[in-house]
């Protein structure tokens, strides 16, 4: 699974995701990743997140909103609600892998709870960092 | 002053320096760095967030590196089936495909969703429809096509033969197998 998100000159933020599933999937199984709320949500007013591991978890926690929704009515920073869910609330299910999260102010999480995940970022002024594990 | 950022991510899963060689590591910070860059530059010339997580989706997408187009995995029936989902942070509208096999570029379909339809999700052939009558590229399912995908897939299905004749060996994962975009997780 693949994710980006981004926050451009005007302040708008955006996520997208794409994925090939799962091996050896049966019954068009459908993980995370094409479900608004769950593999992906943007918001101006709180993140932009993408999610990839255990589509089934993510599914029944509603991460990506789930982030958003902390932020938005409990006042967490990006980063204190992407790890409350990813760390915490997706750890106590079971449900292994990380997100993406950025918020209007250029703030960025990237949590994982496996032992690695492919992940960079690249700021304003082009200073930017590639990392795989943890 | 402006905040323009990106930030990207390629799967999660059993990942560790064991289990990666230098070429293989090299490969992959290359190709996220790439993919990085050509999101930026679309932000850093005053493009919108849209544009730039498009960009940045599709040069993944297309490297078989990732487990989305190129690089996607495989089904039980040995198919390629690729999911992809797109939100607008301003307007909040979103757009999603699932289940599709002949479309190149997953996520430019999944905005067409959001931006030339009045829905959020289509699946299977209609999505394909949706995409072929929208202009996006469509491709025969062979150019999903990778060597290592599919034998990945045969090494599962050995495995899970071996499990059902002898139910004690629950066999074991290597790296390829058990990151989440191997045999478990989507």
């Amino acid at each position: 699974t693949v994710g980006a998100v981004a926050l451009d000159q005007f302040g708008n933020l955006a996520a997208a995701t794409s994925t090939g599933g799962m091996t050896n999937k049966r019954y068009g199984r459908v993980g995370d990743s094409p479900i608004i709320g769950a593999g992906t949500y943007a918001d101006n007013q709180t993140c932009a997140v993408s999610a990839t591991g255990h589509g089934e978890y993510f599914i029944r926690a509603v991460v990506a909103y789930d982030v958003a929704a902390l932020m938005a009515y409990k006042g967490l920073s990006v980063k204190e609600a992407a790890d409350e869910v990813v760390m915490k609330k997706l750890v106590k299910m079971g449900g292994e892998g990380g997100i993406i999260a950025l918020d209007k102010n250029g703030n960025i999480a990237m949590p994982f709870n496996s032992e690695g995940m492919y992940r960079g970022y690249i700021k304003a002024d082009g200073t930017s960092e590639v990392l795989i594990y943890k | 002053m402006s905040r323009i950022t990106l930030v990207i991510h390629g799967g999660a899963g059993t990942i560790t320096r064991k289990s990666m060689t230098p070429e293989k590591e090299k490969a992959y910070k290359d190709k996220l760095n790439e993919a990085l860059q050509v999101g930026y530059a679309v932000l850093k010339k005053g493009g919108s967030s849209l544009d730039a997580v498009e960009a940045t989706i599709r040069i993944m997408e297309d490297s078989p590196l990732f487990n989305a187009g190129k690089g996607a995995v495989f089904t039980n029936a040995g198919k390629n089936e690729l999911d992809a989902s797109i939100m607008d942070g301003k307007t909040l509208k979103a757009g999603a495909i699932a289940g599709v096999t002949t479309i190149k570029n997953p996520i430019s379909t999944a905005r067409m969703v959001m931006e030339k339809s009045e829905h959020v999700l289509m699946t299977g052939k209609g999505a394909e429809q949706f995409a072929k009558e929208k202009g996006a590229e469509i491709v025969d399912p062979s150019y999903f096509y990778t060597e290592q995908r599919y034998q990945q897939l045969q090494k599962i299905k050995q495995e899970e033969k071996t499990q059902l004749d002898h139910s004690e060996d629950k066999g074991s994962l290597d790296e390829e197998q058990s990151i989440f975009e191997g045999k478990k997780f989507g």
